[in-house]
């Protein structure tokens, strides 16, 4: 039993290391067991390092960096134990151009194995859909679904 | 195991009858701001058994129940159904295509069914156990709530990495 | 002392109202003392309500909709008080197309007032600045300033 | 008043001294994610006599001196200048021009400078007093931050609201 979640543990903590790595195209990150003589019951700590920079905590990265080390362990437990489906509110809110292409083409691959349904406002994220609704505010504040072509959706 | 089809009816802005149909891949939802995407997210929170109002941004139970505006007067209950594929029988049930559907009245009654059948609560939430889908799960990231996974103090995130491992 | 704080209170509760319904396009919005009797101790409530909807309590707003109400309190109490200058670090981050516009107009009238230092990923917002800076990482994880032209900003 | 000229010296990712001018109406800071655009609301926030290391991300004092990175080596000290147009006397000092100046070393020692002339934290909090600028104010608006004017709980909002009123 604690056999199997250190294992699993570590397994995620590649995993994570993995994927934080090819979204910010180098750079290192962990996830700590706080007290491993108590693996079952220790909190468990998040470490993030982008590229070229010195290791610092979390509360010192940047809006955007802190959100997509938040995405990378989100793919890297996709990748360890896919569920059927995720709910993706606005995720990629914080994230500029460059990050927002490198999310979604990230999204892409993993739809082979989980079924995505993503809320966003952003541009790069909508072109990696197979499917598009909109959604809109009739003048009886009330919402409808409407057609969408991707031109006139961002 | 994948979704199908999404029945919206009086939930929160959803006064008209909506249905969204689903298929493996990715689907976006777009649209201006307080169109009602979040509701829609929000929808598959609570039909898959979310009970915290506070989770799904209400104060009481009947603030998922469209309220009415200007020009519309409120509904008297809200209703989501979730038809889901199950041929991988990914969900305990011998069914291949299986729809959960869950039905509140301004009064505070609810009504829950798996398949046109009336069950409980906790039936609904039985069936997803251990699939990562839930409230405890991963599978449903709420707006603004990307960060959460990185600030939840250690402790916190035993809760979600035991779901995992 | 009291009938001081009354007064401007009652002062920047025309204000809100004024700025919410020009950054909605209707509606109405609200600062109400919670016990009118106790006005220098007591808390004060927000009510927002957008063009056409039903008067609810502010958690069911959508977040571009809270972003946008916190941004009408902000300038309306800009319109009040005036500060000297005012840094304001991506607020209009959860904003659509439209409702940022309308929010760059605004920060445009009010910039004869106050000085505004906005951080920002949004062209309208862009578009409404005199003066325009970037800022990247060197390649040794150090912050530089860069001349910036609007075409690439965005 | 208006800013006149933002002074940075090993302040966080600004290991070479990086000189901002400021003129009246609107300026935009752009660039990616990580470059260090918030680096520079802080450092305003900082010189201006921002006592609390959580408010600027950091978890010790010296979380704001430049900690060195793979190809440089950390820093001594970090140092703001904040220079002012005073030609309004909105500030209760007899100069058009006035700079503002914090230092802190790695040791902990912090040293404070009105144009030039040493002077404590205190003074220079005490400079900004009433002009809607400082930590109770809402001339410095953080990342992530709008909502909390909405979200704060009714007694909480009444700091903000007392300044105003
Ligand atoms: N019970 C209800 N009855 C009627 N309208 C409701 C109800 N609950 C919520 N709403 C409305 O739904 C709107 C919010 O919708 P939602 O949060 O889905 O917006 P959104 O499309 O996600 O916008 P954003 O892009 O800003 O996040 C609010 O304007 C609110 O008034
Ligand atoms: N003391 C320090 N020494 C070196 N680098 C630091 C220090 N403190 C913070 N940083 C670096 O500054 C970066 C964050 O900068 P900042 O928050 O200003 O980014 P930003 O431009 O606002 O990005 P975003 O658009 O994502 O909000 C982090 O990558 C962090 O590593
Ligand atoms: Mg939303
Ligand atoms: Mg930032």
């Amino acid at each position: 039993m604690q056999e199997q979640f250190v294992k699993s543990f570590s397994v995620l903590n590649k995993s994570f290391n993995l994927v934080f790595e090819e979204l910010f195209g180098g750079g290192k990150a962990e996830i700590v067991l706080e007290d491993p003589e108590k693996p079952l019951e220790t909190g468990i700590g998040i470490i993030a390092q982008p590229p070229g920079k010195k290791l610092q905590s979390l509360s010192l990265l940047s809006g955007g960096e802190k959100a997509l080390t938040a995405i990378a362990l989100l793919f890297a437990i996709l990748r360890v134990k896919p569920t059927p489906f995720c709910v993706l509110d606005e995720i990629d809110a914080s994230l500029d151009d460059a990050n927002v292409s490198r999310f979604a083409s990230f999204l892409k691959n993993y739809s082979k194995d989980t079924q995505f349904i993503v809320i966003t406002h952003r541009k790069a994220t909508m072109e990696v859909a197979e499917t598009l609704y909109g959604i809109t505010m009739e003048d009886t504040a009330t919402s409808k679904m409407i057609s969408v072509k991707l031109e006139e959706a961002s | 195991m994948f979704l199908k089809r999404l029945d919206l009816y009086g939930f929160k802005s959803f006064a008209n009858k909506l249905t969204l149909e689903f298929f493996p891949g990715i689907t976006a939802i777009v649209g201006p701001n307080g169109s009602g995407k979040s509701n829609i997210a929000d929808a598959i929170k609570w039909v898959l058994g979310e009970q915290s109002v506070k989770s799904l941004r209400g104060l009481k139970l009947e603030d998922v129940i469209f309220a009415g505006s200007k020009k519309l007067k409120p509904l008297g209950f809200a209703e989501v159904s979730l038809t889901i594929d199950n041929s991988d029988n990914c969900l305990p049930l011998d069914y291949n295509e299986i729809t959960i559907t869950r039905r509140v009245f301004r009064s505070g009654e609810s009504e829950f069914y798996i398949n046109k059948t009336s069950c409980r609560l906790k039936d609904i939430i039985q069936l997803f156990l251990g699939t990562g889908v839930g409230s405890e799960g991963y599978s449903i990231i709420g707006q603004g709530k990307i960060d959460e996974i990185l600030s939840a103090r250690p402790e916190d995130r035993r809760a979600l990495f035991e779901e995992v491992a």
